[in-house]
Formats: C-alpha cells, structure tokens, sequence
C-alpha cells in the first residue's frame, strides 16, 4: 500500500530534518500513482500533487515521524481539506415540502438511495412521499411502489401515459395540500450529453424548486465521474452528492474529482443494497480510502 | 495531438493524459509509453500523428487477440447464457437485447428472472418479455436463484426452446455469500443439463474505473466467465478499462451497449474501440 511504499522511497534519507524538493519528488510520484490508481481524475491529481509539494517543501519532519510519514500527514490533510473538513448535513426548506431531487447516469443507485432517504426522513416522523418519476425504464414504477411499502411511505405515481415535469409538479402540489413534510423525486437515469433529457431536469427543477438536487454517483466511476458531475451541476448547479456501493471494495477517488471539480460536497453515502439509511459522508474515512 | 508536432516530453505527457483519461489505468499506459520511449530512442518513430497511430494499433492488437463472437452450437439445445455482473451495470437491458437479436434470427428464446431480490427486478424483465413476445420463467419475488434456474431449464427443454437467457441479481464481487449463491446458481443449471450454462456472460460498465479489473478477478474465479459486454459506451466514458481486463484474465470481450433500447446492441470491433479512444 502507499505508506509500505513511501517507507521505501524514504529509507534512502534516513535522518533527514527537512523536505526538499528533491526528496519529496519520488514520494509524490507515489502518491500521484496511488490517486490514480484509485481513479481520481488525472487533472485533478496534477492540482493536487502541485498543492502538496508546495505545502511540503521545506516542512520540518516531525520528531516522532519519518519523511514518508510526514509526507503521508500532509496529503492526508490535504485530501480531507479538499473534500470537506465536516460532513455537510441535509438541509430543509424554510416551509414545508421540503423538496428533494435526486439525478444521475443509468444504474447510478437513484431509485434504491429514495428509499433509503424516505426511511431515514419517515423515520423521524416526518410525512414522507416518494415521487415516480421514471416513466422510461421498464418497472421502474414498479419498483419504487415496491420501495415505498418496504420503508412505509407513500408513492404518488399517475404512471408512465404523464410527462415528469407535470408527475413532480402535482407532487409538490399535493405535498402542500396534504402537509407533507418532504417529497422525494426520483427521476430516470440519463446521459449527461442527452440535451433533451438533461432539459427535463431543468424543468423539474423551474417547476418544483427542489431544496436539495442530489447528484447519485457510483463509488466504482472511473476518469469520466468529472465530466458528469461538471455537466449535472452546469445544468443544474446540484447542491450535493450521494456516492452510492461503498459498501463495495471501490478506492472512490470519484468523491474527490466531483469535489474538486464542483465544489459540492459529498452529503450522503450508500452503503447497501438493503433500504438501511443512507450513511453520512466522512472526509477523513474517504481520504483513507482513496489513499489505499 | 497536433498532426506533425515533434515529439518531446509535452507530447508524451499530453499522451500519458489522454491514455489516463481514458481508464487505460496507470499501468498499462507505463507499459505502452516505455514502448513508445524505446522506439523513440531508436528513432522509429518521428511525428505526433505517428505517435498517436502506434499506440491505437498497440491496443488494437492487444484487444483482437482477444475479441470473440457471441455464437452458439445450434445443435446444443437449448443453448444457456447466464448474465452476471455488479449492481446496475446493465445486466437485465443486455438479455433483453441479446434476445431480440435472437428473436430477429428466428429462434425461439425463453428469459429467467433469476434477480429474485430487487424490488422490481421480476417485473423488468416479465416487461422486456412482453416486448420482445418471449415467455419469462419467473417464482415469486424472495425465491430462490437456483430454483429459478432449475425450473427455467426444465421449461426450455420441455418447450423445445432454442436459447435460455438466465439474469442474476446484481452483486458486488466483494460480497462471499452472493458470490457462493452465484456459484450454485451455475452448478444447478449443469445439474439440470450437463455442460449448461453454455455461456456466461459478465457485464461492465464502460464508466467504471479500476475496480473493473478487480470485479472481473472474482467474477472468473466465482464463475466460468466465457465473455465481456461492456455497456454504457454511448456516454462519455472510454471503457479503457477492458484492456486491462481482458489481458489479465484472457477472456474475450464480446460485445457492447450503446444504449438503453433493445437494438442498442453491437459486436465487439477491435479497431472501431482503439480509434474511439482516442476521439
Ligand atoms: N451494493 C450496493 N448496491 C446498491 C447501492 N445502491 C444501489 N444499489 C444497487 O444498484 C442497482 C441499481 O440501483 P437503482 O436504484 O435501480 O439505480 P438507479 O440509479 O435508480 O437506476 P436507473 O433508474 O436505471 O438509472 C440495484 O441493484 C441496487 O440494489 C449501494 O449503496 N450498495
Ligand atoms: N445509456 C445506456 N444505459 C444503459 C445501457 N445498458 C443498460 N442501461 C441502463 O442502465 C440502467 C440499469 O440497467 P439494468 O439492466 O437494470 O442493470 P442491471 O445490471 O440488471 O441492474 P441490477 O439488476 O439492479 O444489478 C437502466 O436504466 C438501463 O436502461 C447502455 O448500454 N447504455
Ligand atoms: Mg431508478
Ligand atoms: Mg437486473
């Protein structure tokens, strides 16, 4: 793993007080492989690595570290800065519904996350309603009706015959009458590069407003996790993320590039196939991850 | 890469991105740049344009030597492909298109909803069925994966069918008891016709990253993959990953998802993929 290799890299420059430039340049090629390795995104990995050789050059060690391990602390605190010291919470409309959105690519975990979000908002005694919005994939109805009898919460779906737009829209509107306290949407899976379909997420979110538009990414994404989340949060400009199969064995270097060429944090994190909640998202456990 | 641009470092690092970005991964794009350094050195290779032609054939090469057809013994029958692969990659979309393209060759398919875990998971397929006009063997949602299976066998065999198309819930590689249910899924389909399945297919997500490879470790040691569908390539993602892939577990890739519909469906071409890398 890194470290294991880092401790190699230093062994060379035993009793060394300082980092220079030129011992901590096989170290960061290191750490540059291991990120990519994890599937952070190339360009985000040269900013990175720029940003930690500057933090590094001419660091003391620390007495009770080695270089390697100093090297180590400072692209730790590095990653956990870029991805967010804290985990940034849900947050509610100042009236109810409070409205949440989730988007994404095809199989991304969008559907499975609604449940998973319903049982932790119903779980609160907050009158809950899951939105079909899906009129696309076949079962997709199906499968959030489905959902919403496993976590006990309501399903407003008209069917596959009505437009997206109008299903979101007299959601909200029966969300209102009947004094709910939050409406999910889940909506299809779809390409980033699909103008129209991309054009029907613009017109939810005219219509509804959404409070939150989560965008449901996949743990196991590769190079291509900056170019979706670039163009979701373009269109939309999303106000956070859910990365979903982290239960899997996936480094998820996808959570830093989305971060780093967004902004938007990581809210919240799958964890399972089963509807248990949906997890918070932790910087430090991630950074850790990512680092192998 | 611009036309005639003289190699130097610039180049190569502009190179090492493209292959980067494209999931190649950090080996096999050290592998194909030491190569290009060498021929280099001994002045083999003189322009960008040349450049960028000898790593697409590089890859070309690698991937043709293993590329295979999706074909079957028509004197087997019926002839069993089982689908598998990682949550939400594709899997039930892919039988649907594998089997329009054998319901447009005449044959008579027959699907299995072996997903008898996710929510709708029955319903997606008995809807595909419906669309394509082929009977979908189905038990109740909860049921057990092998006893689909079984009775899918029984009721090709009994029907005369000429394909059987077996989905299988999606599961994470990382994940041993699913990986044990899978291995018993295969087993009890040989029980119930020996040398069945025929063909097990593991479906990819062209948007996936290294853990592709790691994916496709313990898909092949869990199960006698025979070949790749690599879906989703009508996004954005490069799909690199497969030459990866493909090199370390010798199995072919065999076909790819360009969409969402049943049509979405193509053959494996070697050298349509290594330009396309690169675009
Ligand atoms: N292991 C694991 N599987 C998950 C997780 N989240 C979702 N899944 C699985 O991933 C697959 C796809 O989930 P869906 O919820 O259908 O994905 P989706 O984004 O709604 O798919 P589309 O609507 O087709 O775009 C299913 O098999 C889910 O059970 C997770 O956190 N961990
Ligand atoms: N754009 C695109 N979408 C695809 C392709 N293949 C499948 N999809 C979509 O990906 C999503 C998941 O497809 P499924 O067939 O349900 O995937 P799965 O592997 O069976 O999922 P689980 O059974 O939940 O593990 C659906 O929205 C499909 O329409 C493809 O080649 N291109
Ligand atoms: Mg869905
Ligand atoms: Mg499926």
């Amino acid at each position: 793993n890194l470290s294991d290799r880092l401790q190699g890299v230093f062994k060379k420059l035993r009793g060394q007080a300082r980092l220079t430039e030129s011992n901590i340049s096989d170290a960061l090629r290191e750490v540059r492989i291991a990120l990519l390795e994890a599937d952070v995104n190339f360009r985000v990995v040269k900013q990175f690595i720029n940003r930690v050789s500057e933090r590094s050059v001419g660091a003391d060690v620390l007495k009770s570290l080695t270089p390697g391990q100093q090297v180590i602390k400072i692209v730790h605190q590095e990653l956990i800065n870029l991805m967010g010291r804290t985990a940034e919470p849900l947050t509610r409309a100042p009236a109810p519904p409070t409205v949440y959105m989730l988007v994404g690519l095809q199989g991304s975990g969008k559907t499975t996350s609604c449940g998973k979000l319903a049982r932790m908002i119903a779980g609160e005694k907050r009158k809950t309603l899951l939105v079909a919005a899906d009129i696309y994939r076949p079962a997709a109805i199906d499968q959030l009706k489905t959902i919403g009898k496993q976590v006990g919460v309501e399903v407003y779906a008209p069917g596959a015959e009505y437009d997206p737009v109008d299903i979101c829209r007299d959601a909200v509107s029966k969300g209102k009458a009947e004094l709910f306290d939050t409406v999910i949407l889940d909506t299809a899976g779809r390409l980033h590069i699909d103008t129209a379909l991309m054009d029907e997420l613009k017109n939810i979110r005219k219509a509804v407003n959404p409070q939150e538009i989560l965008l449901v990414a996949d743990a196991m994404t590769g190079q291509d996790a900056v170019n979706i989340a670039m163009t979701f949060n373009t269109d939309l400009d999303i106000s956070g993320v859910i990365l979903t199969k982290l239960d899997g064995d996936a480094r998820g270097g996808a959570a830093l590039s989305i971060k780093s060429a967004t902004g938007k944090p990581v809210k919240l994190v799958g964890m399972g196939e089963k509807l248990t909640p949906l997890e918070p998202f932790h910087p430090d456990r991630m950074a850790s991850r990512i680092l192998g | 890469l611009s036309g005639h641009q003289t190699i130097n470092e610039d180049v190569l690092d502009e190179i090492e991105e493209l292959m980067i970005l494209s999931d190649l991964g950090v080996e096999t794009t050290r592998i194909i740049i030491d190569g290009l350094r060498e021929k280099l050195a001994r002045k083999e290779l003189h322009d960008a344009e040349i450049v960028r032609n000898y790593i697409r054939s590089e890859i070309e090469r690698i991937l043709a030597g293993h590329t295979a057809q999706l074909v079957r013994d028509k004197s087997v029958r019926p002839w069993i492909i089982m689908i598998v692969g990682v949550n939400g990659v594709g899997k039930t979309t892919t039988i649907a298109k594998i089997a329009r393209r054998y319901r447009e060759e005449g044959c008579s398919v027959l699907l299995a909803a072996g997903d008898t875990f996710r929510a709708g998971a029955i319903e997606q397929l008995k809807e595909w069925g419906r669309r394509l006009e082929v009977d979908v063997i189905a038990h109740d949602e909860g049921a057990d994966p092998s006893a689909v299976a079984w009775d899918a066998v029984a009721a090709a065999k009994s029907r005369d069918a000429d394909i059987l198309i077996i989905d299988t819930a999606g599961r994470l590689h990382t994940k041993t008891n699913l990986m044990e249910e899978l291995k018993k899924v295969q087993r009890v389909i040989g029980k119930n016709m020996t040398g069945a399945p025929h063909e097990i297919l593991l479906v990819l997500d062209a948007t996936t990253g290294q853990n592709a490879v790691l994916q496709a470790r313990e898909f092949c040691q869990t199960v006698d993959v025979s070949g790749i569908c690599l879906t989703k390539l009508d996004g954005t993602a490069k799909g690199g990953i497969i030459v990866s892939v493909v090199q370390e577990l010798n199995i072919p890739i065999k076909l790819i998802g360009i969409g969402e519909r049943m049509d979405d469906l193509r053959d494996f071409v070697a050298e349509s993929f290594s330009r396309a890398l690169f675009d």
